[in-house]
């Protein structure tokens, strides 16, 4: 199993 | 200049206590809105999202949106020194490099000032979308601390599952297996003790136990948790914070390489 990091989830501001 | 006078200031002292594990340093930042945080944990898995509104707040003055760099850790040691009735009042003047806590106790006979560094802190926010879910739970918070600490005596990872039947915590280690099934149950007189499960698509989701007993340190800020999961999302477990705000983690699933 892995964990991808909530970075490829969501997205970036500020 | 900053000035937010909160007279529950124990709910403070529990918010540090239930992020200081999972991240270090964080960005506090007030805005007319109120007071939140965004952090993530080191491994960028977990993310903390904090907001208390200025509202909850007896006064409340922001002139304008300021970002305080605090390690939590040094932020908790100040907090701790404050009574569980005591007042707490956070104050900043523009440009600062500090921020003092004041607590005063309920009778007034007694007013404390800790002045604490601020820190430059390089955070990145992160823009979460408000997502459908495929099914939220919500559920006595107490019961879903016990069952998290429970099965992380037997494994390290909790597969939750929820289908027409309930929701199903399950873990597996070296000893043997765990089984946690909670039904929807709203006979309960008192609507915190209740299991509420509102389920569009069955769905099943594994998670590192690490992370979910982190999270259940924000038991004592509410009675009730909500999870809610989706199979393309991280899980969302939220506590409410009364009448002031949230406090909801996010944690990315375990998936198949």
């Amino acid at each position: 199993c892995k964990v991808q990091s909530l970075i490829s989830y969501y997205y970036k501001w500020g | 200049m900053l000035e937010l006078r909160l007279v529950q200031g124990s709910l403070l002292k529990k918010v540090l206590e239930s992020v200081k594990d999972l991240v270090t340093d964080a960005n506090f930042d007030c805005s007319a809105t109120g007071f939140s945080l965004q952090a993530m944990d080191s491994s960028h898995v977990a993310l903390v999202a904090l907001l208390l509104r200025s509202e909850g707040f007896e006064h409340y003055r922001c002139d304008r949106n300021l970002s305080m760099g605090m390690n939590l850790n040094n932020m908790s040691k100040m907090l701790k020194c404050a009574g569980n009735d005591d007042i707490i009042t956070i104050k900043a003047d523009d440009g600062s490099d500090t921020v003092t806590f004041m607590f005063e106790s309920p009778t007034q006979d007694k007013i404390a000032d800790f002045e604490m560094k601020l820190m430059d802190i390089d955070s990145e926010h992160l823009g979460i979308p408000e997502a459908e879910y495929h099914a939220i739970v919500r559920m006595p918070s107490a019961e879903f601390a016990r069952i998290c600490k429970d099965l992380s005596s037997i494994g390290d990872t909790v597969v939750i599952s929820v289908t027409k039947e309930g929701v199903k915590f399950s873990t597996r280690g070296d000893i043997g297996t765990a089984n946690i099934v909670c039904r929807q149950n709203t006979s309960v007189d008192k609507p915190e003790e209740s299991t509420i499960i509102e389920m569009n698509e069955p769905v099943s989701l594994t998670f590192a136990l690490r992370y979910m007993n982190s999270f259940t340190k924000a038991t004592p800020l509410a009675n009730s948790v909500t999870i809610s999961l989706s199979s393309e999302l991280p899980v969302v477990v939220e506590y409410k914070i009364a009448e002031m705000g949230y406090i909801r983690f996010y944690l990315a699933p375990k998936i198949e390489d």
